[in-house]
């Protein structure tokens, strides 16, 4: 049951894209999925298909009942909501914004998420968990419950900047509060190959992250933005697509790389 | 002397895309201007060409002086650096990511960049500051020193998502903090007249926001994203792409309509 958190604090790299799609994949492979919307955007809740106004309980609502009880025991399972996909999820919403008020005077409020995740980590085979763009309190609350940390990249030279403050949270959270944590797969997304710093890009990514960087380059694809105005990801909504068979080449290269069966 | 904000919580929209080119625009038009990088990435720092290891001081150092001395006289001053389009530029790096730490404990701990700001405000025509993608207590800050906020919105439908939560915030500050705040421009970014859904988002943009949407549209243009890599504006580098001319246009339409000269 391994925990991905899907990370990076530079904006619109395709984190949401990359956490909806493959918790889909996974699902679709018949693995028991869990998606956590992190992110008080909630993107990923509305990629899914959601309806925000309908939910009876967030991700803001487990943290505001651990900080209470911190032996609330159905804290996450109250919040699951089950999608077409065959995938569970966390819904987020606006009042995740305030997480961070709610967080800040907790003993261990960086642990809370880790905590609300122990009670169900067996009921899954994968929990992504989609990170906001920033490196707060949310962020490093998702480094301390993750295994793993899958980092999208875009092929863009701004997001190549924010890459050095990444490495350096992620050392430290491991340093100090989760040992195991690594930085398991770099992908590169929204790739035009008719784009020469596109290119150059991903040399450099490649010598920097060598193995990690993944065999599967995304494609700039339109139809990865047309998904979530149908609340569908796109490996369910356009599998012709070049964007969803990149995905579905992902989901696989994961399997048989760190398959959880 | 206006100040403007550019704000969205959205991450990747074009918020220092469009803060760097159209403060160097505003500059090449003669108008004495000053550029703030409020976001710890510093992408508006390296996007206008500047050393981050040489500069010798930043953001968070004019930050750290007012908490220490809210009468330190020339905690901003001290921080601005002349760049080559005639163009005054305060810098940020990682450190800026403890502002929020730095701050929180200071009295009126939303009010410290508009303090910074009073002593120089008259020394320039225009101030343009670069916003991360979040809506905590920097971008608060921002807020509450800017007398306008611009909104630069990819057409895409997970940034349409982000919008009420950016009005929410903004009519909050209005309110409690900052009584002139308004919108005064949406700027379009990163169009593709070819891509149907792009089409849907502007509508729904322009029935949303009315006259408030700039007549200018920002194509999506390569040479856009190619000229931070060789730290200069995009329309002083590549003064012939479509998206300079859309810049320089959407420049002349800002000094028209709400010229402070
Ligand atoms: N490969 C792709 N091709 C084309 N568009 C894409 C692709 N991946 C993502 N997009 C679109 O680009 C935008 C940014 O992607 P997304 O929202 O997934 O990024 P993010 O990193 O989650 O953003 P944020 O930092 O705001 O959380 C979205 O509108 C999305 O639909
Ligand atoms: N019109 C455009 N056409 C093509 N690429 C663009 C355009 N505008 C911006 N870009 C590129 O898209 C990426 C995102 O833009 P930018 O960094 O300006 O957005 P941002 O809103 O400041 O991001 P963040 O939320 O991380 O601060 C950058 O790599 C930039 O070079
Ligand atoms: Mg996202
Ligand atoms: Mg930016």
């Amino acid at each position: 049951m391994p925990v991905w958190g899907i990370v990076n604090q530079k904006g619109g790299v395709g984190k949401t894209t990359t956490a909806v799609n493959l918790a889909a994949g996974l699902a679709r492979r018949g693995c028991r999925t869990l998606l956590v919307d992190a992110d008080p955007q909630g993107n990923a809740t509305t990629g899914l298909g959601i309806d925000k106004t309908a939910v009876s309980a967030t991700l803001y609502d487990v943290f505001a009942a651990l900080v209470d009880d911190p032996d609330a025991p159905d804290a996450l399972r109250k919040a699951v909501v089950r999608t077409p996909e065959n995938l569970d999820a966390v819904p987020a919403t606006l009042d995740l914004s305030g997480a961070e008020a709610v967080l800040m005077n907790a003993v261990g409020k960086e642990l809370l998420l880790r905590d609300a995740l122990s009670p169900v980590r067996d009921e899954y085979d994968w929990i992504i968990i989609d990170a906001p763009p920033s490196l707060g309190l949310l962020t490093v609350n998702i480094l301390a419950a993750s295994d793993r940390v899958l980092v999208p990249m875009q092929c863009e030279f701004y997001a190549l900047e924010g890459l050095s403050q990444l490495i350096k949270t992620i050392e430290v959270v491991k340093r100090r509060i989760n040992p195991d944590l690594e930085i398991v797969k770099v992908l590169l997304t929204m790739h035009d190959p008719r784009n020469r710093l596109n290119n150059q890009v991903v040399r450099e990514v490649e010598d920097y992250f060598g193995p990690k960087v993944s065999r599967t380059v995304i494609p700039r694809n339109i139809r990865l933005s047309e998904a979530p105005s149908f609340g569908e990801p796109a490996i369910a909504r356009f599998p012709e697509s070049k964007g969803a068979a990149a995905y579905v080449k992902f989901v696989d290269e994961v399997l048989s790389e760190c398959g959880a069966r």
